[in-house]
């Protein structure tokens, strides 16, 4: 069975797209079959994925609506190996339209939990990119995830958020998922020319010891340059920063995953 | 009456908060009598001002569901002329809880409206700082604003949200509130040092024309470092780059509310 993550954090522009979109391409680089669910109403893994706004006909809303199949929404993106279910604009009503479903908590875990079980969806990482909020869209993807992905951005705000992030992962993992894990917290947007950058992953690593990667992802504008050729840095930029940064952590999460 | 303007744009981590607090400090300078209103359940304009996690009994959170008055809620700053209505983490429930309510769209209007009569209330600006999401919350903010300010980073994903913000402003004109009007838009975070800030400046000057401020805020670590003291920066740092673009965008937006 593939392991789902959910790429989370309510703080806006932490780089969770950013890393969803990067971090499955250097996954499909080294092999692994991976699906990018873009469940944010804004669609910026759709577009960073190249496909376009007249291309999402069939989305995660009506999946998750069950209008749709997971299989008829899904398809190939420009990298081999890495799928994406895209998001539509459709979504920004689905916080409400959602809270008065049944089961409004387990939409997408049941999804992904019925669709897994046919042997032709053969995934291995599945990664859930998220809005910028605590909403139902990112609870159904806590409940339906094996483990969450936090992008933390070194900055003082970003900071600020993730005691509350981290209590919203202990409410699901009791009450909706009991094997929600956090998987990692990966520092994003590191300034070495500013204290800041180091005050904040000096913070967080006292605070969250080994949960922290060693990758640090720097500040790199050829990453956010990538997005508007529908690229991911990866394919944009093999040799920049970035794409290093993103390539070490999927092989960090790779030995994650082997038993020691 | 005052000018209620709501901070609004569904990315996220592109300088509302910021904007809201320094944009506020920056008319308090000047005389002008400003209140900001913390509708972000992560509560970073409260923590910005100097507003401490535990003294946030009273909140907008407490106002918006009618359990306490504005007059109750709001504190004074650490800035002479500026105040807090500041926001609390019950915030994060509000979206599902005010979808249930009467007047659920204008549960912020009727309460400013009531308020307002009230000639000891005598601001002559209100900042709302709107969470990362076209949400109730939103919503709320667009129903009981005269005008939208919106921040726009320059960078490619923030100005693929623009129209999809432009699209819920016209929405909320013809369904909640006909006097909305975009107030105008100010680009963030510009870094002179990459073509891709030039690109999205002219991308979005030759879309919107003279709605974009000539002013423009500059990446400027300053900027980022004065949340960790509680302080605006240009309380912390007024002579930097940061402060100086704020106080300019604060001369351009008084100079629009006088009639030529
Ligand atoms: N390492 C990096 N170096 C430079 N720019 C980056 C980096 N990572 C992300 N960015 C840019 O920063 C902005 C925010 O990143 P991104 O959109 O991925 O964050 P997000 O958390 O998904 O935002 P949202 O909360 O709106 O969903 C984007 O414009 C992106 O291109
Ligand atoms: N001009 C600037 N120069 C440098 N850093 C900045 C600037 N403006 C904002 N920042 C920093 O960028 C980050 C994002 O800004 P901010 O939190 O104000 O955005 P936001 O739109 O309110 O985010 P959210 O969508 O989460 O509410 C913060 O860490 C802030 O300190
Ligand atoms: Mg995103
Ligand atoms: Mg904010």
């Amino acid at each position: 069975a593939p392991r789902i993550i959910a790429v989370a954090n309510q703080k806006g522009g932490v780089g969770k797209t950013t890393t969803a979109i990067n971090l499955g391409t250097a996954l499909a680089a080294v092999g692994e079959q991976v699906l990018i669910i873009d469940l944010d109403p804004q669609g910026n893994a759709s577009t960073g994925l190249g496909i376009g706004r007249e291309c999402r006909e069939c989305s995660v809303y009506e999946v998750m609506l069950g209008e749709a199949t997971l299989a008829q929404a899904v398809q190939p993106s420009l990298v081999p190996g890495l799928f994406v279910l895209p998001s539509s604009v459709e979504l920004s009503g689905a916080d409400l339209e959602l809270a008065g479903l049944p089961r409004r908590s387990y939409r997408l875990r049941d999804v992904l939990h019925d669709a897994l079980d046919d042997p032709r969806t053969a995934y291995s990482y599945i990664l859930v990119d998220c809005p910028p909020a605590l909403s139902l869209l990112t609870i159904n993807a806590l409940t339906a995830a094996d483990s969450v992905l936090v992008p933390l951005q070194c900055e003082f705000f970003a900071l600020e958020g993730l005691s509350q992030l981290l209590r919203t992962v202990e409410m699901v993992r009791d009450t909706l998922n009991p094997v929600l894990d956090i998987q990692g917290v990966v520092l994003t947007m590191f300034d070495s020319r500013n204290n800041l950058s180091d005050q904040v992953a000096l913070d967080v690593r006292s605070f969250l010891g080994n949960k922290v990667y060693e990758t640090v992802i720097p500040r790199n504008v050829r990453v956010s340059e990538a997005p508007s050729y529908g690229k991911p840095v990866l394919i944009y930029d093999m040799q920049c920063a970035g794409s290093r940064a993103y390539m070490k952590l999927a092989g960090e999460i790779l030995r994650q995953e082997r038993p020691a």
